[in-house]
């Protein structure tokens, strides 16, 4: 409405332009965190390096041919939509490791994931990207874990053997365990990484930012139960 | 659909940008650098119900003519969205995952009345 007249469709007083202005930013706020599930804004305590994004957003348009969201994000500014699930909203997340606890023959790796995102979407797929540096063919095991339902130890979700045969990127489908990690309190992926007694740790010892492991999910907004009542 | 003029009062799209660096956000939204929060604002008499914009055609003025001259009760109908588009946002969690996403009918891209 005019300045100083009332608004003819909210029988309200119009607001000054500056406090009509500070409303509007307001709301937009409130709209955007609403919509990605926030209660507030995130504070970030450490933002993956630009190298260590840069290389995992390579190695993902290596593996993938499909118009994958991420790997044109920092092409050329432009923010490839999503694949338009039924109208669902669709979620790409690309999480770094954790260095958890290891030692020659074994290292830990953690994966987070927020809990706003965990309890309002499900996930479609879900992929481990391992950078391997082995000189030599050697066997490696890698187990999942999660917390176990009180959340005081650590059980093995899944488990794979693999012959290592050279250096370079490997990757393993983890979307189960992400699934049902979701379900958690906390929804944190555990990596475990061994190798036999007597042989040589394959993992990169510097982890340097190209060789940073990662986990890229597909999730998607859960459709909102509806409880029918006879 | 049209967009608002200075001194607009019938149903328009008013075109409000909210630049994410003047609200301290840019530090976790990657991109993009702000968020088109158009909305909708203007009169809908009564002769205007049910014409996504303004008239366009010499068929709906006088559609239009007949209607405001109707006895009708005037009862104003609404300024809405006619068309909207999906937000993309990439942006740190605050577990610093990146995430991308659409959200769905967040920029308004046309007004119109209801």
């Amino acid at each position: 409405a005019a300045k100083g007249t009332w608004c003819p469709a909210c029988g309200v007083a119009a607001l000054a332009p500056g406090i009509q202005r500070d409303a509007l930013l307001a709301l937009a706020k409130q709209s955007i965190l609403a919509k990605l599930h926030m209660p507030a804004r995130p504070n970030i305590p450490q933002p993956p390096s630009r190298g260590t994004l840069l290389t995992a957003l390579r190695r993902m348009r290596a593996q993938r041919s499909d118009t994958a969201a991420f790997p044109g994000m920092l092409q050329d500014g432009h923010i490839p939509h999503l694949h338009p699930g039924m109208g669902l909203q669709e979620y790409e997340i690309l999480s770094f490791a954790e260095s958890g606890s290891s030692t020659s023959r074994r290292v830990h790796l953690h994966f987070r994931f927020s809990r706003e995102l965990a309890g309002s979407t499900k996930i479609l797929q879900a992929t481990l990207y391992l950078f391997w540096a082995a000189p030599s063919p050697q066997p490696v095991t890698i187990r999942l874990l999660q917390p176990d339902p009180v959340g005081l130890n650590m059980t093995v979700a899944s488990e794979t053997r693999l012959e290592v045969r050279k250096s370079g990127w490997t990757t393993l489908d983890v979307g189960a365990a992400v699934q049902s990690l979701f379900r958690q309190e906390i929804p944190r992926l555990t990596v475990e990484l061994e190798v036999p007694e007597d042989w040589e740790s394959p993992f990169p010892s510097d982890h340097s930012d190209s060789h940073w492991p990662f986990v890229v999910a597909q999730a998607q907004a859960r459709t909102p139960h509806h409880v029918h009542r006879r | 659909g049209v967009d608002c003029g200075g001194d607009s009062r019938m149903c328009c799209r008013q075109e409000f940008f909210v630049d994410f660096k003047e609200i301290g956000w840019e530090d976790w939204i990657i991109q993009p650098e702000g968020y088109h929060m158009n909305y909708c604002a203007g009169l809908c008499p009564l002769h205007m119900a049910g014409i996504p914009g303004l008239a366009a055609s010499f068929h709906t003025a006088v559609l239009n003519r007949i209607k405001a001259a109707s006895a009708a009760a005037a009862v104003d109908s609404c300024c809405v969205p006619t068309q909207r588009r999906p937000l993309s946002l990439l942006y740190y969690d605050r577990d610093s995952n990146i995430v991308k996403t659409d959200i769905p009918d967040m920029i308004v891209d046309s007004c119109g009345c209801t």
